[in-house]
């Protein structure tokens, strides 16, 4: 038996606002610690994983440990549907997995479990020469500063400053933030900002973000909730200079 | 010019 029932529906919604933009199907799994999903992007350029413990739940109930796929764009439609002080209940049937919003009505939604074309990759451990966090509306306001000029960012970071920096055909853009943090390398990366953009779709989920930086190294993105009961993390292949 | 490349390598199995 799986039950999982939150007082409001936010932090799923916020964090299939990006999974859904990344990836099109999902495994969650769900033991009696909580509920993960592990996913590769079909170009394997983006990895994520969610991890919403079993604490973050106001119930959560879960006897054996399930596989449960669904397709994402149809789970953030249902997402889509929750009103924002609506209590969100997940369960399963045989064959669907059944999402109730309890608010001034009752309103059950069941989506169809798919069959997956790929197993879950399993997040590797990458070691970084930094990683700091800065808040994370000055990450994405960096993000829409430089989408005036470049589809690319060069992130990098230093014992001082975070930077982000683009050129473009008409001119160019340097942001400079004084983290305040330990960092005790230099490192620096460029990405896609169109990748950077998929996964700050997820704007709710915390007011900071943990960036690890190397050098023509995968960026890792964290959001973490301040209880840390909850965790959406993403990795982004580099582009590098030919 | 730059390229995008992929996360394949860190996803290696042993």
């Amino acid at each position: 038996m799986f039950k999982a029932e939150l007082s409001n529906p936010n932090i799923l919604k916020t964090s299939f606002e990006a999974i859904s933009a990344i990836v099109d199907e999902i495994q969650f799994q769900t033991d009696s610690e909580g509920l993960r999903l592990d996913a590769l992007d079909r170009g394997h350029i983006t990895f994520l994983h969610l991890d919403l413990k079993a604490s973050l739940f106001d119930e959560y109930i879960c006897d054996e440990p399930e596989k449960i796929n669904i397709d994402t764009d149809e789970f953030m439609k249902v997402l889509k549907r929750s009103k924002s002080d609506d209590r969100v209940l997940l369960s399963l049937d045989e064959g669907n997995l059944i999402i109730t919003f309890e608010g001034q009505a009752k309103r059950t939604f069941k989506i169809r479990l798919i069959d997956m074309e790929y197993e879950p990759a399993t997040p590797p451990a990458i070691e970084y020469p930094t990683e700091f966090s800065i808040p994370f509306d000055l990450f994405k306001n960096s993000i829409n500063d430089i989408d005036i000029y470049s589809d690319k960012v060069s992130l990098s970071v230093d014992s001082e400053k975070f930077k982000a920096f683009a050129t473009g055909e008409f001119g160019e853009v340097n942001i400079e933030f004084i983290h305040g943090e330990s960092v005790k390398e230099e490192a620096s990366s460029v990405f896609s900002l169109e990748k950077i953009s998929e996964m700050l779709k997820a704007d709710k989920f915390s007011d900071n973000v943990t960036l690890s930086i190397g050098n023509d190294m995968p960026l890792t993105l964290s959001l973490k909730m301040i209880s840390e009961e909850g965790e959406l993390r993403f990795l982004l292949a580099p582009r590098i200079e030919n | 010019q730059y390229k995008q490349t992929t996360l394949d390598s860190y996803f290696k199995k042993d």
